[in-house]
Parts: C-alpha cells; structure tokens; sequence
C-alpha cells in the first residue's frame, strides 16, 4: 500500500567518500590490518592468495574460516574498530 | 591473549599519563573521569599504579585527533577507526589517540552533565516533560537568554530541578582565555563572526573570540558541542535545523535519503539544496570508557585477543555492566602480574603485627616487622639503607637550604644547587642526639635558626646543640587531640603553619601560641591537595604535599602546578 522510495545517492560534500566497492574494502582492510603484508613477509614465493587472508582475518575475528568474502565477513570489516593492526607487520 | 613481539612492557609498575586535549562532545571532567575508569580496569587486576600529569611528558600521552593527526596512521572520519595506541616505550610509544571525527559518549547517546542551576552539577534526565512538553535534548525553551537548559528530573514542572547544557555562551574550553565564554560578535580578519567558526583552522576544530576583537587582543577557546550538534560533514558542532529542505522534500527529523550507508544527517540551514550545509546527527555515540580502556591495554603490552568478549577484542561493541574478561586478566598479569597488598587477600581477623604496610610494594623491605601504626619507639641503625629505595618517608623538611628526607632513624640530604641523587645515610641520633628515631614533621625559624622537631605529641627545639624538650605539643597552644604534627609550612615572619589530620594551625613562633582563628580546613585553604599529605614543607618557593610516593607542588598562587615523583624530582634518584 506504500512503495517504496527510489533512493537517490548524493555525495554530499565534506564527506570521506568511502562507498568503495566490497572487494576494495576487503583488500584494503586486509592490509591495513596485517593479514595480507604478513603472509609476503613469511617468505613464500607463491602468488599473495586474499583466500589465506581471509581465512586468518576470520579465525582472529570468531568467524567460519571459509576464505571467502561471505557476508558476515563483510559486515564484520564494516564495524566500527581498533586501528592497531591485528597482525604486527 | 597476545601481547606484542618481545612481550613489550614498563619496567616500573608507577605508570604516569597525560590528558593533551579534550574533544568537544564530552565535558572535560567526563573524559578525565572516563580515563580514571579505564585505567582502573588494569590496576585493579595488576600491581599497576597509574598517576595524571599535568605537564612534562608521561609514559602514555592521550590525545585527541582528526584524520592525519601526525602519526603516520591518520583516522577515517565518522565510524570505521576510532582510536589506536602504541605499545610501550620512548615516545609515541605508550601513547594513545582517539578518533574525533567519531561522536564520544557513554555508549548510550549525549552525556551532558549540567553547569549551574539548581542540580548540583547533576545529569540531565531525557526525556524530561515542562510545561507539558517532551524533551529529549536541551532546549531554550522558557529562556529569554536563549541559554540551553535541561531538568535533572524526569518532570521539571513538579521537581523545578534543572541545569544549564554545555555552550559557548557558558565557558570555552582549551584555548587561552581560562575558559571564558564567547563574546558574540567578534572581529576576527577584518570580519564579523556571531557564531563559533573552524575558519583560521585546519583541525576542523569550532572556536570563538572571548572578547570582541580577536584581532586586537588574540584571546580566544574552542566551542563545547551542543548535545544537538551534529558531527562530521562540514558543519561540525552546528545544530540541526529542522525543517530543512532536501531534494525538494521537506525534512523534520534525521533523514537517512540520499544516503546508501543508512546514516541519519540533517542540514543546519534551512535548505540543504541551497547551502550545503549537512552532518550526523547524535547517536548513541562510542563508550570512551570501553574505547579507552581498550586502548589502555595496548598502550600496557597487550595485542589483540580473538576472544569475542574479551575487552581487547579489535571490534567495538556496547557492554553495559562491563567487567573484565579472564582472557584479559591472564594477559595483563603474564606481564606484570597478579596484585599484590591488602586488597588481594582477604582480611584476617587479629592481624599479626607483620601486616603488610599499607601501600607495599616490592622496594619496601620486608624483613622487619612492621607496626600497623607509626610510633616513636626508637630503632637500632642500619647503614645500608638506600633512600631511593624507600615509597614514603617520616618527615621531609628544609634545613640550612637542603632538603632533608628523615626515616626511621636516619636521615638524607639532597642539595639545591647540585643535580646529584641524595647524600647519606646519617644518624639521628648522631646529629640530634635527644630525638626518637621517627620524627613527624620539623622546621626551621628562618628568624632564630631555631630548628623544631615534632614526633607523636612531643616536640624538641635545637639552637645549636643546645635542646629544649621533649616538651608535650599542648604547650604550643595545640589541642590534645592531635596524635601528630604531619607538616609545617613557614609562612612569612615567624608564622608557621602545622599540619595534622585536614586541619592546620598558625603558631606565632616567638609568642609560642596558636593564633586566633584556627584550625581551618587544610582542603578549604588548600584546594586540589591530598588532605591525608603526610609531608608538608616549603621549597624553592613552592609548597609541597606529599602522599606516598607522590607529591603536588602548589605556586604562590596556591594553584596545584605540578603532581611528580618524590623518588625522582625531590630525592634526585
């Protein structure tokens, strides 16, 4: 009985324009916290897998070790946080 | 639990912190009292002690910031990060910085502790009903000077309890004008400003003139945030304004349209096609407490735990009832361990006379019994002691300009002119042959060079070698129920001051009698000072009190200018 409304996205100035796309923000905050610099620093040659991040991002959060960009995975990297890596790099 | 590689941690359990800034959400005695509570959360479980500095650099430095606040870890605006510290150590090292693009509360929306009024400072109560209305944040409402108040109570009209909200129009904060409120308008540049502005800064950071020429006289604070202010955008601190007009559409409340991140914004002009003008509006806000005391734990040596509840956790979540989980507690104590004193063992009923001291810790010797009370029984030397060693001494005073630090039997020198740790041990009894080994408090008559000393409720008077005494305190003209003299303070010409319990008495030296008007209250005259000090002396013009290993320096003034370390500031250690 009521449609709903067709939202309209405005970027509204000042704002720090984080509408970045779901796998931006996974490497990037896979980065930013460790999980992605510290596999490289171990040594192995084999290409960075975001799978192996992910998968040690999910263990230290409490979340299914999938290695996959699931949606509690999501939503867990879109929670308000602590900036100190978790991984020290 | 993790803690940082080489399991990173203070070598002393006396850990100092300093509060550079405060953010405008928040009153300041709330951030200090957030600060307070999360640090308690580790000492209460280590043998940690943690003490506020008002100036000088401290072990962990806290402060406030926006995006790149000068480390090379910047903040992201509102929500995302809201705060990181460093583990310990020289520097940036211990020091902990919060997020000010995030709005900080108590965790459940605006905390706004009132000023004047009625209330005593109380809370405002939301929602609070007046004159038949609702309200759920401050208001104007019934105020010709259009300052924002609040009830204390859930009804005003019954209980008339109220208080005023936070405002520029009340006092500023930080900044140079000693907390002044805002002159409106002000010259600032050549131009003409009614309001707070962040022009002339790049902090993004609301301030205001206190008089009307900023100009002129460059006297000026930063803004306090009203509780309806929003936060982000570009109008930091200004207040909503309702109703706003959005892509044609009339507003009265937040809005999340327009956004795809389910935000509530609001303009602070009329029309947001027109102006522009937009921010957040408050939420529930982020715990600084939970945050805090978080951080507290990096800044102690502890990493992140994947413990879901535990308090190092990396995620923010809201605990009402917050308690400190074992996880936390297993790793703060694998580095300092557990605590340590009375509060750690239960208490038995007759105590043995080998109760440990009241604040021991591990530089207190522990092969000598100790009474539960001090008493002037005399002690048989012991050469070895080593002053720094010890957390509190019996009395502290100035003789012929060198402090003297007397503890059971024995006494300490430290000069003024040299920057050398202490001189001795000497004997008591080798110098002042007649005294008992524990001396309360003494002084000298800077007129006769007289020098005085008390212990329990005698006293001793020393021209040279020569000694009057022990002659009972009631003499002085003091009443006998003072157990002990603490300290005493030579004020002027031969007037000193004596200390003992929260009173203090004012002895004409040369009548040798109590002047009329006293005791006063230690507190009263004395603000800001410990009122159970059990040192008080004067020197280099300051007035010292001393409480265990502590002190707090007060200046002519009589204002608290700096709280230090008697070990490292007065001793030389």
């Amino acid at each position: 009985w009521s449609l709903p409304l067709k939202s309209v996205f405005v970027t509204f100035p000042g704002d720090i324009i984080k509408n970045m796309t779901d796998s931006e923000l996974a490497e990037s905050y896979l980065k930013k916290f460790g999980y992605m610099d510290t596999l490289q620093r171990s040594g192995f040659q084999s290409m960075v897998s975001t799978s192996k991040a992910l998968k040690r991002m999910q263990r230290q959060m409490g979340l299914e070790e999938t290695g996959e960009l699931d949606k509690s995975t999501l939503e867990a990297m879109k929670h308000p946080r602590c900036g100190v890596p978790d991984v020290a790099n | 639990y993790k803690t940082f590689d080489g399991d990173l941690k203070w070598d002393s359990h006396d850990v100092t912190y300093r509060i550079l800034n405060y953010s405008p959400d928040i009153q300041s005695s709330l951030t200090d009292d957030a600060f307070a509570r999360a640090f308690k959360v580790w000492s209460d479980v280590t043998p940690l002690t943690f003490t506020r500095l008002f100036d000088g650099t401290a072990d962990i430095m806290i402060s406030f910031g926006k995006a790149d606040h000068g480390d090379p870890y910047p903040f992201d605006g509102k929500d995302g990060l809201l705060a990181h510290a460093y583990p310990p150590g020289k520097g940036v090292q211990g020091d902990a910085h919060f997020d000010d693009d995030e709005y900080w509360t108590l965790g459940t929306g605006p905390v706004v502790k009132t000023l004047y009024g009625n209330a005593d400072g109380a809370m405002c109560h939301f929602p609070f009903t007046f004159e038949g209305k609702s309200y759920s944040t401050c208001t104007t409402d019934g105020r010709p000077d259009n300052l924002p108040w609040c009830a204390t109570t859930a009804d005003y009209s019954t209980d008339q309890k109220y208080g005023f909200c936070p405002s520029e129009l009340l006092y500023t904060f930080g900044g140079n004008a000693d907390g002044a409120k805002c002159v409106f308008p002000f010259i600032f540049l050549g131009e003409t400003y009614d309001s707070c502005t962040t022009e002339g800064r790049s902090d993004g950071y609301r301030w205001c003139a206190t008089t009307d020429n900023f100009d002129r006289d460059v006297k000026y604070g930063f803004c306090p945030s009203r509780d309806t202010a929003v936060t982000g955008g570009n109008s930091e601190g200004e207040p909503c304004h309702f109703p706003f007009e959005f892509l044609g559409k009339t507003y009265d409340s937040c809005t999340s349209e327009g956004r795809g991140d389910g935000k509530l914004w609001c303009s602070t002009t009329a029309s947001y096609d027109d102006d522009k003008k937009w921010g957040f509006c408050p939420d529930q806000g982020y715990s600084l407490f939970l945050v805090a005391a978080h951080e507290f734990g990096h800044a102690l040596g502890l990493d992140h735990s994947n413990i879901r509840d535990a308090l190092m956790y990396p995620m923010y979540s809201y605990v009402e009832d917050f308690s400190l989980h074992e996880d936390d507690i297993e790793g703060i104590q694998y580095l300092y361990g557990p605590k340590t004193g009375p509060t750690a063992f239960p208490p038995q009923p007759n105590t043995p006379t080998t109760v440990p001291y009241p604040d021991p810790d591990n530089t207190d010797p522990t092969n000598e019994p100790r009474p539960t009370e001090p008493t002037t029984t005399t002690r048989s030397v012991d050469p070895t002691k080593d002053a720094c060693k010890f957390t509190k001494f019996d009395a502290i005073t100035v003789i012929e300009g060198e402090l003297h630090f007397f503890k059971d039997g024995h006494y300490w020198k430290t000069s003024s002119s040299s920057d050398g740790g202490p001189t001795g041990p000497f004997s008591i009894s080798e110098r002042w042959p007649v005294l008992p080994a524990v001396i309360d408090s003494a002084f000298e008559d800077l007129l006769s060079r007289k020098l005085y000393f008390f212990s329990g409720t005698r006293f001793w008077v020393y021209t040279g070698q020569n000694v009057l005494g022990p002659r009972s305190i009631e003499k002085l003209g003091l009443p006998n129920s003072i157990q002990k003299v603490e300290g005493a303070l030579q004020r002027g010409r031969g007037k000193v001051l004596l200390f003992s319990g929260e009173n203090f008495w004012r002895l004409d030296v040369k009548g040798q009698n109590i002047d009329r008007g006293y005791p006063k209250y230690t507190d009263a005259v004395f603000g800001g000072i410990p009122n159970d000090a059990h040192d008080v002396f004067q020197y280099k013009g300051h007035v010292y009190f001393c409480r265990d290993r502590f002190y707090w320096r007060m200046n002519s003034r009589r204002q608290v200018d700096r709280v230090g370390y008697v070990k490292y500031d007065l001793l030389k250690c």
